[in-house]
């Protein structure tokens, strides 16, 4: 099992081999891709080995075949089931957001405690609204991996727990509110603030230049 | 100027420091928050002694002034003026999303093509909705900063042209459509995909062990 700092390099290196495939590039090299994404090109060449993957000399790494190589070492190659508590307005977007929907996330259901919403199907994929006190049943039935929290701060830890108690081991947290879970359940919390930042961090350097 | 590596880091530094103000330490040691958040403790020293800021022996760093001194060094003392092109599902949602709405960051205006929407206030801070028309000149008229992207991919890049032509220098862009613009100005994209990558990781070691 690969290690969560190495996973975390990975996911990026598959971000990177993905924008460059979208570019129409077939091969790079790990000293060009360190350069492009400001990343370190030893420690590419390093972790590839160790999964044995090596770049062609003088010609670099084949973009599709280490591309699928990323999603076999991290797991993406099969399809998770994803569910949404809250169908409001963050949750419609992420519901109607192509990139959620294409391989290897599908999202199954949406829930809400707003009883005018329940019982409908929303957006380009028709993802059914069921009302919140059937989570635990449609998770089960629907074979749910992840949910996703975006529900107001104060419903936040409550749905945590019912998205636990039905089984999920993957949450994704939208709320400002700190979630507590058990140890075998992963919880990532989704905050544009630090890439604002980054922004921020820009917009004054950029002034001053 | 601090490198935008460094800067990455330092965005990465504060959000750990906040994280562990939230939760009511006062001081932390470069090894503690290295093993904690899963950092390089080396580094962690070497960066912070570039720019003065040494921990005291035994006690560590006193958290609150590393915090104000990242947001010093970052220029986020300052307030930055956002505005918010496409007043839909995810408009809404960060127009209304709280951590936008304190201290570094305020959200001024937001920006829609469908007369319905336009010329009313939405959300918790009451902001004016323009018609996209009026985008180049309420820009100048509110000294907006940064520029969020909410609108349809195939009009993320018309968007974009109308921010960049009415003086803005940083842009969120949270389209699944790339978008060209001059080197004066910074893009950064808003994608969930990378953490949900790395929670199917999660999901799918989990259940092996
Ligand atoms: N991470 C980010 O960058 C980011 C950005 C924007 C919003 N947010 C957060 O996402 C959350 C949702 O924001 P929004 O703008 O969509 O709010 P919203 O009010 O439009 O939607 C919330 C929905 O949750 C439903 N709901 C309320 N209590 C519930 C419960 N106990 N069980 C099930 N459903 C419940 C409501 O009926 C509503 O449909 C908020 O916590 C907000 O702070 C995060
Ligand atoms: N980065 C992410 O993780 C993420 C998540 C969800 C949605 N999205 C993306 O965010 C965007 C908005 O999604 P949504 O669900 O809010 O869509 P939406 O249809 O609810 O909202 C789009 C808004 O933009 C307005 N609009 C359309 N063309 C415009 C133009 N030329 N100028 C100004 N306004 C215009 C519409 O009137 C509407 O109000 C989409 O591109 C979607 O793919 C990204």
């Amino acid at each position: 099992c690969v290690s969560e700092v190495v996973a975390k390099r990975l996911t990026l290196y598959l971000r990177c081999f993905i924008q460059l495939k979208e570019e129409g590039y077939d091969f790079v090299s790990s000293k060009e891709l360190a350069e492009r994404f400001n990343l370190n090109s030893d420690l590419i060449r390093k972790d590839f080995s160790y999964f044995g993957t090596f770049g062609k000399r003088g010609v670099g790494y084949n973009i599709d075949e280490i591309i699928e190589k990323i999603k076999t070492i991290l797991g993406l190659k099969k399809v998770y089931n994803v569910a949404i508590a809250g169908a409001g307005n963050l949750g419609k977007a992420l519901a109607d957001y192509p990139k959620f929907n294409e391989g290897t996330f599908r999202i199954v259901a949406m829930f809400d405690n707003n009883a005018r919403k329940v019982g409908r199907k929303y957006g380009v994929n028709n993802i059914p609204i069921f009302h919140v006190k059937e989570l635990p049943e449609k998770v089960k039935e629907l074979e749910v991996d992840i949910g996703i929290i975006a529900v107001p701060a104060r419903a936040a830890q409550q749905v945590a727990d019912s998205f636990v108690k039905a089984g999920v081991s993957g949450l994704m947290n939208f709320t400002p509110a700190r979630i507590a879970v058990p140890s075998n359940v992963k919880t990532v919390c989704a905050d544009f603030r630090a890439q604002l930042e980054m922004l921020a961090y820009y917009v004054s350097n950029l002034k001053k230049s």
